[in-house]
């Protein structure tokens, strides 16, 4: 475990000894490589530790912990403030409260969008989910399924090759039908796709969102810093949401992610089945990223 | 001249950041540069462009690629008929995808081609491979959602035998390596396809998304010791993602990677030239 290999890096620290520069060097190099290993951004790994070391510089190990224990302690306090830090929201208020889901192909966009109408109708409200994804073969079948299975009725447009239109559309139609949030689905895009990007920009003018989640693989590696920055940069989103946890990825893309955009994590998707929606946990996700 | 025997320390870290900057994870990069150092200490370089060429070498080496076994052309080996190809992968990889622009790819080299729809468990899973079968003109064995996933393979390999047709793929469903009883429905998927053709399938297809992590080594391992991988397909390299893991695992498992995916329309497949790979790791 990583306490255990930093315990040997400081190996000839005890007593009343303080953490300086020589002894920490090693330690150092050591957290930082447990971090690259776990898909942290190597810039942000070094720019993590290069802070650490300021903490820890000058502490003084007490008889009762060892050195290693102590600086693992830091590392993962630090880590769980950094992903923690900001209470966080979720606006569901309006007439309707509208949330947009957007993210890379295959990222679980879909199915976190069946995920959240079930909770969301759990909580009291009546959800109306917006197929606006006009591109994948059988995208408005799965999002139609997955309505069915939660009792959440789905908007579609078959024919309509417009995602603007018919988000627009849906909030007509969520108002004519009584239900308090719109849940809009889109096409997986990537963040280098200008006539895509384009087209989410687009959506999130024409309606306005209360929420706008950005939904990531969590075993994404080093490219997660790119796309949620430009993702960022064309949506200036509200929450992130992390799925497939439920996989054994240490998950370093969610510090890469949350030290770039400063957004928070709203959600974590943990299953493939539409009751695994879950909090995120800060602390819980220091400790699988430092493994 | 005299050469340079060794490379700069900035030189090294700048290699160092690109490399793992590309996802080919901390391990393969120290091993890279420990080669390199290796070959500079031993054949000397004069300039960056000779230095360039040494590093793209040896990246180039440890990637596999065995001429017998490639795709060039859509050709399948002689004999093997029908050839057997079975797509497996976690969730949302590409699988599904990647079987389309291989159908479109068989097709077009002349070859008939059968999709088995074997993955009875997510929503709309088999209208979607329906659509890609509609789109090539090729045809396809499904049963309904909830079917058991190893009656479709088999269903399929037979049909595929009884029709002749010259290559039979078939989609499973997505699966994260680390659930156990998921993994073994593979291995029975497998075995399933065996009592029909002994030496099926021909080839297990493990997709890897080119955005993923140091986490493509364990999904490498796990699906292996399930259903002995035998070729890679990495999908999204239309993005900025390098797909770099594929270097630690060609490096730890020796699986040569087959086919690049380059985008969402069915003729968006590459056969993968290492060259062009490792070109593009240090764009
Ligand atoms: N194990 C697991 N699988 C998940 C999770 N979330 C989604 N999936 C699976 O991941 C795959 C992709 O999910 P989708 O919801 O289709 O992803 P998407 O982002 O809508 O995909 P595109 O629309 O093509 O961009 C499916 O097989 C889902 O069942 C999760 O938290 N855990
Ligand atoms: N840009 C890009 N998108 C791709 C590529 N390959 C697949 N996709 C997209 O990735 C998403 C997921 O593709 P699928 O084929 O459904 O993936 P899958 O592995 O079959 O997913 P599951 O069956 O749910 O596990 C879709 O939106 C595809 O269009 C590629 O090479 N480039
Ligand atoms: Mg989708
Ligand atoms: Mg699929």
């Amino acid at each position: 475990s990583l306490s255990e290999r930093l315990e040997g890096a400081f190996k000839n620290l005890k007593g009343e000894a303080k953490i300086t520069e020589l002894n920490i060097a090693a330690t150092v190099k050591e957290i930082r490589r447990a971090l690259v290993d776990a898909d942290v951004n190597y810039k942000i790994a070094k720019e993590f530790t290069d802070k650490v070391k300021d903490i820890a510089l000058g502490t003084k190990v007490i008889n009762a912990v060892s050195p290693g224990q102590l600086m693992t302690k830091i590392v993962k306090d630090e880590l769980a403030n950094l992903m923690g830090g900001t209470e966080s929201s979720f606006n569901i208020t309006g007439n309707p409260a509208v949330i947009l889901i957007a993210g890379l192909q295959g990222s679980g966009k879909t199915t976190f969008s069946g995920k959240l109408a079930n909770y969301l109708k759990s909580k009291g409200k009546s959800p109306l989910l917006v197929a606006a994804d006009i591109y994948r073969p059988a995208a408005i079948d799965q999002l139609m399924v997955l309505g069915g299975q939660v009792g959440v009725e789905v908007y579609s447009e078959r024919e309509n090759k417009n995602a603007v239109e018919i988000a627009q559309n849906a909030i007509k139609e969520a108002r004519a039908k009584n239900k308090n949030v719109v849940i809009i689905d889109t096409a997986g895009r990537l963040a280098v796709d200008e006539v895509m990007m384009t087209e989410v920009a687009n959506i999130k003018s024409a309606v306005n969102p209360h929420e706008i989640l950005f939904v990531v693989d969590s075993m994404t590696g080093q490219d997660a810093v790119n796309t949620a920055k430009a993702f960022n940069e064309r949506l200036d989103f509200s929450g992130v949401v992390l799925t497939k946890l439920d996989g054994d990825t240490r998950g370093g893309a969610a510090l890469s992610i949350k030290y770039t955009v400063e957004k928070p994590i709203k959600f974590v998707s943990s299953g493939e089945k539409l009751d695994t929606l879950d909090v995120f946990y800060p602390e819980r996700m220091a400790q699988r990223i430092l493994g | 001249i005299a050469g340079k025997s060794t490379v700069d320390e900035e030189v090294l870290d700048q290699l160092e950041e690109a490399l793992i900057g590309a996802d080919v994870g901390l391990d393969t990069t120290i091993e890279i540069i420990k080669r390199i150092e290796d070959r500079v200490a031993r054949d000397k370089y004069v300039n960056t462009s000779e230095l360039n060429s040494i590093l793209q070498d040896e990246i180039r080496a440890m990637l596999v690629v065995s001429p017998e076994n490639s795709y060039k052309d859509f050709s399948t080996p002689a004999g093997k008929k029908p050839y057997v190809i079975l797509v497996v992968g976690v969730n949302g990889v590409g699988k599904t995808t990647t079987i389309g622009k291989l159908a479109y790819n068989f097709t077009k080299a002349g070859k008939n081609v059968l999709l088995g729809a074997a993955d009875t468990f997510r929503a709309a899973a088999v209208d979607q491979l329906t659509i890609w079968s509609d789109r090539t003109g090729v045809p396809i064995v499904k049963q309904p959602m909830g079917s058991d996933p190893g009656a479709v393979a088999f269903d399929t390999v037979q049909s595929g035998v009884a029709r002749g047709s010259d290559v039979i793929i078939i989609d499973t469903a997505g699966r994260l390596h680390n659930k156990i009883y998921l993994m073994e429905e593979l291995g029975k998927i497998k075995r399933v396809v065996q009592k029909v053709i002994p030496d099926a399938p021909h080839e297990v297809l493990l997709v890897l998304d080119g955005s993923t992590g140091q986490n493509a080594v364990e999904q490498a391992k796990q699906f292996t010791a399930a259903t002995d991988v035998t070729a890679l397909a990495i999908t999204k390299l239309d993005g900025t993602a390098k797909g770099g893991v594929v270097l630690a695992i060609a490096n730890q498992f020796k699986i040569p990677v087959k086919f690049i995916g380059v985008g969402e329309k069915m003729e968006d497949l590459l056969i993968f030239d290492k060259h062009e790979f490792v070109d593009s790791l240090f764009k």
